[in-house]
C-alpha cells in the first residue's frame, strides 16, 4: 500500500506504477489513472485524475520527468498527489479548487528515459527514440512541440542533447499529451516541472516577445515564488523563459499557451548550488513542501480568474 | 550502468557573451567532450558542465587559457551515484 511507501526516496519505474496502482485504489472516490498513450519503447503513459465530481470541469494539468536524469521532480510530483489527497477537506484552499476544477498530473512523462536512469546511464535527458539513419538516440521532448518547433534554442543535430526531432509532436511521449489535452479542451493552466536552478518561469522561450497577460503573469511568479521561499527560505527568481534563461524553441509552456492556456508556467526545483541532477534524496520532502506552496498559489489564481 | 568515476561538474562563471560563447562552442566538439548541467545563458548565471574524466585535462586548460573562472561543484559523480544507490537500496529494504 501508499502507506509503506518512502515519500523521501527514489524509486525507479515500476515501483512508481506500483505505488500509482496502490494510491488509485486507495482513493478511488478521487482519483483515477488514466493511460494516454504508449512511450516509443511501448510502455504506457500514466496520468493521474483529481476529480470530485462533474465531467469536463476547467482542469489544470501538471507534468514531471520530461527530462528523465530530473529525479526530484518525479520525487516531488509522487508527493504533491499524496498531499492532495491528503489536504482536500482540510486545506480550504485546495478544497475550492477541486470543488470547481480537476487536477490531472503525469508523473513520469519520459518513462524510456526514466528506466534507462536507472538501467544504464543515470544522467540520460532525452527520451529513446530511433530512427533509420540517424546514429544518436533520443529526442530532447521539450524542444519536440509545434509552437516555434526548430527555432533558435533547438538544435537540429540528433546527438545534441536538445535535439528537437524530425517534426513537431513526432514522439509519442508528446503527442499522447497534445492529443490528450487537446480533446479535452478545458484546460486553464499547465504546470511543467523540471530541475534545477530554482526558477519559476512562464511563456515565452521561443522569442523575446512577451505574451499578451506578461505583467499578469508576472505578478502571479512573484507571489508564487514568494509563497515557495517562506516555507524554507529557498530563493527563485522569475520571469520569461527567454528573458530569465535562454532562448528555447518547441518546448512545453510556449504549446500550451498557444494553445489557450493563459497560465502556463515551467518550475526549475532546487538544487541548493552543489548537486545538481543528483540532489540526496533527504532534500526530496523539503523541496516537494516548499515547490507545494507556489504551485497552490499558482491553482488558486486560476480558480479566481476564469476564462 | 554507466560508470562516471573521475567525472566532475565544473561550475563556470562566464563575466561576458564572449565568454559564454567559448562555452558554447565547446558544445559543438565531436566527439561530445562536455555535458552541460545548466547551459550557457547569460552572464549573471552560472554554467554547469559535466566532464569526463578523460576530458579534464583539456577542458581546464581551454579554460584557464581563455581566462574562465570555474570552481569545481561535484568532485568526483560516481561518488554521488553510488551514494544515491545506497540510499534507494537502504529505503527499499526499510520498505519491505
Amino acid at each position: 500500500s501508499t502507506s509503506s511507501f518512502s515519500y523521501s526516496s527514489y524509486h525507479t519505474l515500476e515501483e512508481i506504477y506500483s505505488w500509482i496502482d496502490n494510491f488509485v485504489t486507495e482513493h478511488s472516490d478521487m482519483v483515477s489513472k488514466i493511460q494516454i498513450g504508449s512511450s516509443f519503447e511501448n510502455r504506457s503513459i500514466l496520468v493521474l485524475k483529481f476529480s470530485t465530481g462533474g465531467s469536463q470541469r476547467p482542469a489544470i494539468w501538471i507534468d514531471a520527468g520530461i527530462h528523465s536524469r530530473e529525479w526530484i521532480t518525479h520525487a516531488t510530483g509522487i508527493w504533491t498527489a499524496k498531499k492532495i489527497v491528503s489536504e482536500y477537506g482540510k486545506d480550504p484552499v485546495l478544497t475550492d479548487i477541486l470543488k470547481a476544477m480537476d487536477i490531472f498530473i503525469e508523473l513520469v512523462t519520459n518513462p524510456d528515459g526514466f528506466a534507462f536512469t536507472h538501467s544504464m546511464n543515470r544522467l540520460w535527458r532525452k527520451n529513446k527514440s530511433t530512427r533509420p539513419g540517424i546514429f544518436c538516440i533520443g529526442v530532447d521532448l521539450n524542444r519536440n512541440w509545434k509552437s516555434g518547433f526548430g527555432g533558435n534554442g533547438s538544435n537540429a543535430n540528433p546527438c545534441s542533447e536538445t535535439y528537437h526531432g524530425p517534426s513537431p509532436q513526432s514522439e509519442p511521449e508528446v503527442a499522447a499529451i497534445v492529443d490528450f489535452i487537446t480533446t479535452h479542451g478545458n484546460f486553464k493552466a499547465l504546470i511543467s516541472i523540471h530541475s534545477y536552478s530554482q526558477m519559476l518561469m512562464y511563456p515565452y522561450g521561443k522569442s523575446l516577445e512577451p505574451v499578451s497577460n506578461e505583467k499578469e503573469l508576472y505578478y502571479l511568479a512573484k507571489d508564487a515564488v514568494k509563497a515557495l521561499h517562506e516555507v524554507h527560505g529557498i530563493h527563485y527568481i522569475f520571469g520569461s523563459i527567454s528573458t530569465t534563461l535562454y532562448l528555447a524553441s518547441g518546448i512545453t509552456v510556449d504549446w500550451a499557451y498557444d494553445s489557450g492556456i493563459k497560465y502556463a508556467f515551467s518550475f526549475e526545483l532546487r538544487d541548493t548550488g552543489r548537486y545538481g541532477f543528483l540532489l540526496p534524496a533527504t532534500q526530496i520532502i523539503p523541496t516537494a513542501q516548499e515547490t507545494w506552496m507556489a504551485i497552490l498559489t499558482i491553482m488558486e489564481h486560476t480558480l479566481k480568474h476564469p476564462y | 550502468q554507466m560508470n562516471f568515476t573521475g567525472d566532475q561538474v565544473l561550475r563556470v562563471l562566464a563575466k561576458d557573451e564572449k565568454q559564454l560563447s567559448l562555452l558554447r562552442d565547446l558544445e559543438g566538439l565531436k566527439p561530445q567532450k562536455v555535458d552541460f548541467w545548466r547551459a550557457p545563458a547569460r552572464p549573471s548565471l552560472p554554467v554547469d558542465m559535466r566532464v569526463p574524466f578523460s576530458e579534464l585535462k583539456d577542458i581546464k586548460a581551454y579554460l584557464e587559457s581563455h581566462g574562465l573562472a570555474y570552481s569545481i561543484m561535484i568532485k568526483d559523480i560516481q561518488v554521488l551515484l553510488d551514494e544515491e544507490r545506497e540510499a534507494m537500496a537502504k529505503s527499499r529494504r526499510l520498505e519491505r
